[in-house]
């Protein structure tokens, strides 16, 4: 292509005689003259120092355009058919500190949680036995074309138990597979299988299969669902393995932010490199047999304020990494070290009573800046994750007179 | 077991690699 346009560029040039008449064939190949594009108007031997000026612009805006292309096409800004980017937001003004994405299922838009520590995807459906409120219309699917029941002898519905804990069983007309998802928090949903026709952003998915929840009741704010992002045959991510490979990664905002971050579904982790991002550094999620369907990764370290806390605790238990969890929970014996050295580093503020799992709480309201140490999360194979600023430090009362370290503790080693 | 949760985890990437069995992250402005 570069040769092309140099080709062409002489075609512009004003005197036919100055098109390049020199040309031969040597051992089968043909060889032109090529000729600097301003060759024929002579002003590459007499440039003025506006020209040159010009010139040297245009070869600026050249190798921008051309470091642009690069890049897009590394960072997966020009988007293939096996990448999706969707809006992913904070969840507050639907009542929740989990996130949110909007998807079309059936032909209508549904807002549902965004759950990589679950399977099974759910919405509220109509008729509804015990359902909460949420602003959009609840889905019928007798008024959807594509809907169609997941039947109780099926192997979709068999998948339940591995994907919930809890098997699928014949529902009311002895066809329905009937299924219940309960939650660590006590949450719960209860309902029956179904397939429709799913849109995320611009790709569909034919007959996914999710749960109709004809009884739900829980922390699930005003989200019209639940999207589970888990391992289990039965989660999206499984679901739409042959379009997006097992890959997807999300950004999440802060609550503040009133831009939407992004959840990627597809794409090359090794190569992909994401816009306004530093370089990705990974760890190896761990197998654990007993509960196959979560992301475990391996915890080997916590620096606060560049200091490593020192605890045997680091390396021996996998730590679950999850969407759908607000508040990191930390083995005790670790989170003892971390609470006792950030509290060293955060000397000199008031303290304050703590509020349900979160004990190291201070009274800000008479600071206008206050100095916040690093938090780090180091994993096997030397992966980091920085804790944003907006992460380490939860503001329980907005004038700040209660601001609380963001980080919980479990309530027994092997708990 | 400890839980990594979401309040942590903002203007995070994180990258789930299902196939190869890896997570990753790198730090992003999400807005």
């Amino acid at each position: 292509r570069l040769q092309l346009k140099t080709l062409q560029r002489t075609h512009q040039s004003n005197s036919p005689s100055c098109y390049s008449q020199k040309s031969k064939s040597e051992n089968g190949a043909t060889i032109l003259e090529m000729q600097h594009k301003d060759y024929c108007s002579g002003s590459v031997t007499n440039m003025s120092r506006n020209h040159q000026k010009q010139v040297i612009t245009d070869d600026d805006i050249r190798v921008r355009s051309i470091q642009d292309s690069i890049k897009n096409i590394i960072s997966g800004k020009i988007e293939t058919s096996s990448q999706n980017n969707i809006p992913i937001s904070s969840g507050v003004k639907l009542h929740s500190l989990n996130y949110i994405v909007t998807v079309t299922l059936g032909g209508r838009n549904t807002t549902v949680i965004v759950d990589t520590g679950s399977d099974l995807t759910w919405i509220q459906c109509q008729p509804c036995r015990l359902c909460y409120n949420q602003p959009e219309p609840l889905f019928n699917p007798s008024v959807s074309p594509t809907y169609r029941k997941v039947i109780c002898n099926s192997s979709v519905c068999q998948t339940l138990q591995s994907a919930t804990g809890n098997s699928g069983s014949c529902g009311n007309d002895l066809q329905d597979c009937s299924y219940v998802v309960n939650y660590g928090d006590g949450s719960y949903t209860r309902g029956e299988l179904g397939q429709d026709h799913l849109v995320l952003g611009s790709t569909s998915v034919e007959n996914f299969v999710f749960g109709c929840g004809r009884n739900n009741k829980g922390l699930f704010g005003l989200a019209s669902g639940l999207m589970g992002l888990g391992r289990s045959d039965l989660s999206l991510i499984s679901q739409t393995f042959e379009t997006f490979g097992g890959v997807f990664s999300y950004c999440l905002p802060s609550a503040e932010a009133k831009s939407s971050g992004s959840l990627v579904l597809g794409g090359d982790s090794n190569t992909t490199i994401f816009k306004n991002s530093t370089p990705i550094s990974y760890t190896r999620m761990l197998a654990n047999p007993q509960l196959v369907t979560f992301y475990f990764l391996n915890l080997t370290g916590v620096t606060i304020g560049g200091v490593a806390i020192q605890d045997s605790a680091f390396g021996k238990t996998g730590m679950i990494i999850d969407s759908g969890t607000v508040i990191t929970r930390l083995p005790p014996t670790i989170y003892k070290a971390v609470k006792a050295e950030f509290l060293k580093q955060f000397s000199g503020y008031p303290f304050k009573q703590g509020v349900s799992i979160l004990d190291t709480c201070f009274d800000l309201s008479a600071y206008e800046e206050v100095s916040i140490p690093t938090v780090k999360m180091q994993f096997e194979g030397g992966a980091e994750m920085e804790v944003d600023v907006t992460g380490v430090l939860f503001i329980v009362k907005s004038d700040a007179s209660q601001v609380c370290l963001a980080l919980a503790s479990l309530q027994y080693d092997d708990e | 077991i400890g839980i990594i949760g979401n309040y942590q985890q903002k203007n995070t990437r994180v990258i789930y690699d299902i196939k190869q069995s890896q997570v990753g992250f790198a730090k992003e402005t999400c807005s």
